[in-house]
């Protein structure tokens, strides 16, 4: 374990409890008999929150955890791949089934057919993998999926009018910890030996690569002190 | 021990 590494987690980690609070912040309002501005303001518009991308990395982590129960490798990469496993799946469920939170889900917006994603992923994991095992191309296909499981989230983001800055900073943070990742993988290429995985180091710069005009936009709103706005 | 070291990460 590197420090870029734990950071990347630790990245990673906070964009799903920003998600997570998203969510808690768009139930309690429900609760009140008179909503405040606030809660009337999330109950009406959209939460900005693409379900798509949602099921996407549900199903990213779903086949790259397969070995959770089989192959121990610490109690931080069990409880931290619990988290993730049930996190996305609880985000998936509230927005489909919780009868507040899917209210603030806008499905006209929310119309990219992630199916053209993960076919090609899985066709693509059915070649270009680092051994032809049922595990391995599942795994590589969580890969190739994870790289592109963002885009109906950032599709929907340039449809969304005003996207608040919980929705934004969880993009972000999404974007970020795969960055921090990517300097894990130099620093363990250097000090470890024989460790190359170009399936790993490609899908992960495809990745970040893809939050780069996010990551222009997020960082000049900050620096003019605007909203953020994405250009449709 | 390639194959552990390989998916030790999340």
């Amino acid at each position: 374990m590197n420090i870029f590494r734990l950071a990347g987690d630790m990245t990673h980690l906070m964009s799903v409890l920003v998600l997570l609070l998203k969510i808690h912040t768009i139930k309690s309002c429900a609760g009140k008999s008179y909503p405040c501005s606030l809660c009337f303001i999330l109950l009406e518009s959209s939460s900005g929150i693409s379900l798509k991308t949602q099921e996407l990395y549900a199903l990213v982590f779903a086949t790259r955890y397969l070995d959770i129960f089989t192959d121990f490798i610490s109690v931080y990469n069990t409880i931290m791949k619990l988290i993730f496993l049930g996190s996305s799946f609880s985000i998936v469920w509230y927005i489909r089934r919780h009868k507040i939170v899917r209210r603030s889900y806008d499905k006209d917006q929310d119309t990219f057919r992630h199916f053209f994603l993960v076919l090609p992923c899985l066709l693509l994991a059915l070649i270009i993998n680092e051994k032809f095992t049922f595990k391995e191309v599942l795994w590589t296909f969580s890969l190739y999926l994870e790289a592109v499981a963002i885009l109906p989230q950032l599709i929907l983001l340039q449809r969304t009018r005003n996207i608040d800055n919980l929705t934004g900073q969880y993009v972000f943070l999404l974007g970020a910890y795969r960055a921090l990742y990517i300097l894990n993988w130099i620093y363990r290429y250097f000090t470890e030996p024989h460790y190359v995985h170009w399936i790993t180091w490609i899908s992960g710069l495809v990745q970040t690569l893809l939050y780069a005009d996010f990551f222009y936009y997020y960082f000049s709103s900050l620096k003019n002190n605007v909203k953020l706005k994405l250009p449709a | 021990e390639e194959c552990f070291h390989a998916k030790d990460e999340l």
